[in-house]
């Protein structure tokens, strides 16, 4: 089976590529066959995962356009068992070029959808498991496209002030996606991310979250950690980087979480 | 004379609200008289400022329909010399709205040419110097209406790596910008924030925004400053939340910085 999640939060700058990567990764890494699709026009998630912008001759734009399938712009990473359909700026004319598409908000959708054909027939391959969905920060079409397309939402929260303000306005938004678009759409979880324990802010902003989302927040938060923020400039996600460090110590124990909840389901 | 400036950059989470919302309490405090139009529907900037969401009756989205000029939105803060048009919500719809209206790029700009014309007309009162428009994480209409209403662009840059791949595309887009709707626009400055010393990630993307950038990067760099990211959650700018500490005279370095440039233009 082939679950779909879009790692959403219009907040900008609060853990959506880092954790789309590194989550990703640890998933990989623990037997699952995993499938990122950047949707980011900065293509973040793909330079994180050392796919050089010259190389990405099909990106999420050509699948939205119906140009190639989805394991047609999949390539291989340096993790096994962890492909992406890279990211860039062609995904900026998106919205106002489909603007007057009647199917503008299922495109996403009917490509896994015929992903899943396709893979189907090739039954001698390993099937892929989980797609994780790195969606741009603002509630587009991009975004609404993630969201129509998908199983659940891990949503990332930043342990800081402004990160709390977005957040009744995105649960908003996935409510009313599940009453139109997407009826079985929900909350796989929320991550609190860059969370730092000797901060009062962070650990009141956090309080909040799980006051807010209940047990939907994850036990498991990241915490801040420098070398985070170093593993892309290297192309590499966290645990290959520095796989002791708390980082990714961190995403390992949340992609144990994330499987216990999948499989409590 | 009133000089318009855009706080821009897609990249998320990389300071424009902070150096919005503090730039514009130093230069008011330095004398000039500055409104902070907060085009983001999070309205992260209006609650920066004490705004609370229940009193914003009128927004920027209520400017950009056209249904109350510039002054009538205008709230006044806890900051002399300093107004806010507040965001919200309502903003999250206005792309799709005005999508067929020839006129919807410059429905900002036009907004702020009536707002001279009704401030001339009031003598009594001192007229405004400075427009700051705080931008969402995003190359959308609503970026595009604050670029095209601007004279100059401030470019907050985050001292980490995924913050320089978006540089390219804003300096692409600023160029467009500059070849069809709007000939004067230019970058007023490059404004590096969240910048740590001790940390040499922090260091090698300084040096690589300076290098690409050269002298348009102001010598004022924003350190990280954890009072930096507590202000907000007391409705307060940095300066009226703590003037003594690095970011509070940081931003103060930076007012006097940029109006060192406005000065020699
Ligand atoms: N746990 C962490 N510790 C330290 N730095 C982190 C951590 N998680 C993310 N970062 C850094 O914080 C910045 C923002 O993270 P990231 O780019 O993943 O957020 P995003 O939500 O994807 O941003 P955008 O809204 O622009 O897509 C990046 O520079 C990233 O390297
Ligand atoms: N100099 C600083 N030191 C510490 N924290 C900072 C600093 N500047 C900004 N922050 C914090 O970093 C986070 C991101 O900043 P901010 O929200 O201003 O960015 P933004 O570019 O406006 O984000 P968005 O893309 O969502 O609009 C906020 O929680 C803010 O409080
Ligand atoms: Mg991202
Ligand atoms: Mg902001």
């Amino acid at each position: 089976e082939l679950r779909v999640l879009a790692v959403a939060n219009q907040k900008g700058g609060v853990g959506k590529t880092t954790t789309a990567i590194n989550l990703g990764t640890a998933l990989a890494a623990i037997g699952e066959k995993v499938m990122i699709l950047d949707t980011d026009p900065q293509g973040n998630a793909s330079t994180g995962l050392g796919v050089s912008p010259e190389s990405r001759s099909f990106t999420s734009y050509s699948v939205l356009a119906g140009h190639v399938s989805v394991l047609q712009a999949a390539v291989p990473t340096e993790v096994p068992n962890l492909h992406v359909v890279p990211g860039n700026n062609d995904l900026v004319g998106f919205e106002t070029e489909y603007m007057t598409d009647r199917n503008r908000a299922f495109r996403l959708r009917d490509a896994i959808t015929s992903m899943q054909g396709e893979q189907a027939a090739r039954t001698t391959e390993a099937q892929f498991t989980y797609i994780l969905i790195d969606c741009p920060p603002s509630l587009n079409l991009l975004t609404l496209n993630a969201l129509v397309a998908s199983n659940a939402v891990i949503v990332p929260v930043q342990c800081e002030f402004f990160a709390l303000e977005g957040i009744s306005q995105l649960n908003s938004t996935i409510e009313q996606i599940r009453g139109s678009l997407n009826p079985d759409l929900e909350i796989q979880g929320v991550v609190l991310t860059m969370h730092d324990a000797r901060i009062g802010l962070s650990q009141e902003v956090a309080s909040e979250v799980r006051a807010y989302f209940g047990d939907k927040v994850y036990e498991t938060a990241i915490p801040r950690n420098v070398k985070v923020a170093e593993a892309p400039s290297f192309g590499k996600p966290i645990l290959l980087y520095d796989y002791d460090c708390a980082g990714s110590q961190a995403y390992i124990a949340l992609a144990t979480e994330m499987i216990d909840r999948e499989k409590a389901r």
